[in-house]
């Protein structure tokens, strides 16, 4: 672990008396590479360590009997802060309030619609879920399928011959009526996969929200993201300012890092994780929650 | 070495940053560049272009293991897709069901998630698109059941390649890795032989997990080959490096995009130009 890295590099200092510059560097080597082993963007990790040092130069930690203990607290502080926690979801506003999903192929925006649909129908909301993937197989039946599971309205996506056809502003005009006229207050919008490159559908999106002024439009973010994390949230986040991030497959042991990188660049509340393929798994974010995971 | 040389000051703090960024991991890319180090002649100037033709040179040493060739020639063979949660493996067992079906061989595939919503659906509409018959299960019924009344199709008429799609699942589930170690036995008892080939399935966007991944999975279902998808998308895919280096397991083939269409051979030259 970090703090046993970090003590490894302090112990043959004891006797010596204040810390050194140098030494504080040495020990931020190895949280350096903690960070980057743990999937934190090398720009972003640059800058931690930055602010860390920072913080770590000075009597508290340089005159310390424990100066590991004190640099791993910094760091964790640092980490918590950064990462922020919960913000609830913006539903005060006149209904019906429209939630929309967007991300990467396989993030996980499906299951996550399902999740929220329950999560809100449990703060006594009335959700009306709505499919508008009209290009991957089966999409439109799989949230159909988890909306009967927990027994929420599904719109009826149209398909003829197994082709869907409405497109996505078609789609969530006709829901948005029927929500209306059933008083459903709640609207979750699923939306196909796609890479923040892709130009014209990115552009959809962009026309969604235009058209319909969404409540919230939630990044759906894999926690286990790579490096490519800092420009496919960057992308997401200047085409649709986007209100806030849901990351998923928390339950897996990723440590997580993406999570940070993506709160820096971006600095949109991360809301909700998701923490197993059950609709029941789901959570508030917060910051606490991860941060020892990512240090490693 | 570099004294007098034609690289500006920052060159190797940049170049480890782009290594990293390209998700190589921190380890692999200090080796890289010290063992590029190592090899370039004396003291004397040396151009920023030649030291990526150096760079260029060692990583594609790195990735050229030689691996023996696919092992589903010239008899009945079955082919295992196995991965973690949204990866690509149903797209993935689409186009590799075409892309076989396209150099004549006769191709049914297994749909053996039988857990997630809809993922019998997505299998059956791929094959329709692609002219590949199915073999499906119903919802909740045992995957392995599935798998093995696939492999008696496979066995019984004129197929001459099975391939076998699985349910998404993380590798820190035991419970779920022990399912995917019993449809890997059924398939070895109505087959007589495990699986000819066991593909992991990795994303080219996730981090330095992937390879946790293959090395889990490994360990409990032994994995003979790996396929990286989503390599469309603006991550360069340096987790290949390691998978191959460190792990000493053959990236296959490559995703690159949505459609049956999208899959390639892996190519050393490709990726490497493709990654500096
Ligand atoms: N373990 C785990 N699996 C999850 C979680 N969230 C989603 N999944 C799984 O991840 C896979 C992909 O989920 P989907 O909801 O289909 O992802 P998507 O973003 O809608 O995919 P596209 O529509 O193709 O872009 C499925 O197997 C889900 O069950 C989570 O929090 N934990
Ligand atoms: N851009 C791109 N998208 C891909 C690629 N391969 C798969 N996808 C997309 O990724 C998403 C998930 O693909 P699936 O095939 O459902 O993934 P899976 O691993 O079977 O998912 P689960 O069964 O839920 O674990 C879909 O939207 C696919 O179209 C690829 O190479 N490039
Ligand atoms: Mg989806
Ligand atoms: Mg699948």
């Amino acid at each position: 672990a970090l703090s046993s890295k970090l003590e490894k590099v302090f112990k043959n200092l004891r006797g010596y008396g204040k810390l050194s510059e140098k030494n504080i560097d040495d020990a931020l080597k190895e949280v350096r590479l903690s960070l980057l082993e743990a999937d934190v963007n090398y720009v972003i990790v640059k800058e931690f360590i930055e602010s860390v040092k920072k913080k770590s130069i000075g009597e508290k930690v340089m005159d310390s009997l424990t100066p590991s203990q004190h640099i791993i607290k910094i760091i964790h502080d640092e980490l918590v802060s950064l990462l922020g926690d919960h913000e609830p979801l913006n539903i005060k506003t006149k209904p019906p309030v429209i939630i929309m999903l967007a991300g990467l192929q396989g993030s996980g925006k499906t299951t996550t619609a399902g999740k929220l649909g329950l999560y809100l129908r449990g703060l006594k909301r009335n959700v009306y879920l709505v499919p508008a993937d009209v290009y991957r197989p089966a999409a439109v039946l799989q949230l159909k399928k988890l909306g009967s599971s927990i027994n929420l309205p599904v719109y009826d996506t149209p398909e003829k011959d197994g082709k869907i056809t409405q497109m996505p502003d078609e789609i969530l005009k006709s829901a948005i009526e029927i929500a209306e006229k059933h008083a459903y207050d709640t609207i979750v919008v699923d939306t196909a996969g796609r890479l923040e490159i892709d130009e014209p559908l990115m552009e959809e999106l962009k026309l969604l929200k235009v058209k319909f002024s969404p409540n919230e439009i939630l990044f759906v973010a894999d926690s286990m993201l790579g490096q490519s994390a800092v420009a496919v949230a960057r992308a997401f986040n200047d085409s649709l300012d986007i209100t806030g991030v849901i990351l998923t497959k928390v339950d897996g042991d990723s440590r997580g890092g993406a999570a940070l990188s993506i709160k820096k660049t971006i600095n949109k509340p991360i809301k909700f994780m998701g923490v197993g393929e059950k609709l029941s798994e789901f959570e508030p974010f917060y910051g606490e929650r991860i941060a020892d995971r990512i240090l490693g | 070495i570099f004294t007098g040389g034609g690289l500006p000051p920052d060159y190797m703090e940049k170049l480890e940053e782009a290594l990293v960024l390209s998700d190589i991991s921190f380890q692999t890319a200090s080796d890289i560049i010290n063992s590029v180090k190592k090899d370039i002649p004396g003291a004397g100037s040396i151009t920023s272009g030649e030291f990526k033709g150096f760079l260029k040179r060692e990583i594609k040493k790195m990735i050229s293991k030689e691996f023996p060739p696919l092992n589903i020639d010239d008899k009945k063979g079955i082919i295992l897709i196995v991965g973690v949660n949204g990866v690509g493996k149903t797209t993935t067992v689409a186009k590799l069901g075409n892309f076989y079906k396209n150099k004549g061989k006769k191709v049914i595939v297994g749909a053996c998630d039988t857990f997630r919503a809809a993922a019998q659906e997505q299998l059956a509409i791929w094959g329709e698109r692609t002219g590949i018959e199915v073999v499906s299960g119903k919802e909740n019924q045992d995957p392995a059941s599935v798998a093995h009344d696939a492999v008696q199709k496979l066995k019984e008429k004129d197929f001459d390649l099975l391939i076998i799609d699985t349910a998404g699942r993380l590798h820190n589930k035991k419970h779920l890795m022990e399912e995917l170690a019993k449809i890997k036995r059924v398939i070895m008892k109505a087959n007589s032989t495990p699986p000819d080939e066991t593909f992991i399935i990795i994303d080219a966007s996730l981090g330095q997990n992937s390879i946790t991944q293959a090395a889990q999975f490994r360990e409990l279902v032994d994995i003979t080959g790996v396929i990286i998808t989503k390599m469309d998308g603006s991550a360069r895919g340096g987790i290949a490096i390691d998978v191959i280096h460190k792990l000493g397991l053959p990236v296959r083939f490559i995703g690159t995009g949505e459609k049956p269409e999208n899959i390639s051979d892996f190519s050393p030259e490709i990726f490497v130009e493709g990654l500096l």
